[in-house]
């Protein structure tokens, strides 16, 4: 079972 | 004073049409360069990116930077009072905690305002890397959101596999499997019905169903899509906004535990 990952961990705050 | 004229109103309401299942709120930021939104899906799962170049606008200004904050529901019910043809205003002072869109029939014998409160949103904004894509699939935008719906059928991932021999759009479930794969066009009468696949590397990627299909919404605004992918990284769909920018949604992948 593939497990969805959240855009925000590819992604840096600014 | 923040002023934008746009005579294809209709663009405007298209943009609303492909953000507002996505998004319940979020910040317009207003500049001398144009507006843009940039907002997270409440899972936090994709990322969605509009970008309108003030160029575009028929009439555009500026003064100071604006942010202004809304509640796209309501945005989308005041863009609904607009016609098609309609052509659309924005405007708002300094500093205001209202926001106002005028509509103007083309034949100016009808205008209507609606006056609209501003919300002050405390959103993250996530810095985008320039990414050399090792796929890039250009494809009609009505394909893609066929190949989206129907796949949905089978089970709630759509496994995308872009190769020298084409693309392949696969999902398996309950009731069995469905594979559409398309290749590259080699002839088209029309440049927007062409399926063109420029690859620097194979890429296999999993994507949540329910994401593609809501991105989708934004197919009236262009008839061709692009969909970029590289190992291990968001997809990012794209579709232009007329001649006056682009929206971009970028989704997390699914991996394999």
């Amino acid at each position: 079972k593939a497990s969805q990952m959240r855009i925000d961990s590819y992604f840096t705050s600014i | 004073m923040f002023e934008a004229r746009l005579v294809q109103g209709s663009l405007l309401k298209k943009v609303l049409d492909a953000i507002k299942e996505l998004l319940n709120e979020a910040s317009w930021d207003c500049a001398d360069s144009g507006i843009q939104l940039q907002a997270m899906d409440n899972s936090h799962v994709s990322l969605v990116s509009v970008n309108l170049r003030a160029e575009g606008f028929d009439k555009y200004r500026c003064d100071r930077n604006l942010i202004m904050g809304m509640d796209l529901t309501s945005m989308s019910k005041i863009l609904k009072c607009a016609a098609n043809d309609d052509i659309i205003t924005m405007k708002a002072q300094d500093n205001a905690d209202t926001v106002t869109f005028i509509f103007e029939s083309p034949s100016q014998e009808k205008v209507s305002d609606y006056e609209m409160k501003l919300m002050n949103l405390d959103q993250d904004h996530l810095g985008i890397p320039e990414t050399d894509y090792a796929c890039v699939i250009k494809l009609p935008s009505g394909e893609f959101a066929r190949i989206c719906r129907d796949l949905s059928n089978f089970g709630e991932s759509i496994v995308i596999a872009c190769s020298k021999e084409g693309v392949k759009f696969s999902a398996a479930g309950d009731i069995g499997t469905g594979n559409i794969k398309l290749a590259q066009t080699s002839s088209v009468d029309k440049e927007e019905e062409a399926v063109i696949i420029e690859m620097q590397e194979p890429v296999t990627l999993t994507f949540a169903c329910r994401y593609l299909n809501m991105f989708t919404k934004a197919t009236p605004l262009s008839p061709q899509v692009s969909l970029s992918m590289s190992p291990d990284v968001p997809l990012v769909v794209e579709y232009s906004i007329g001649d006056i920018g682009q929206i971009q949604y970028f989704l997390a992948p699914k991996i394999d535990d």
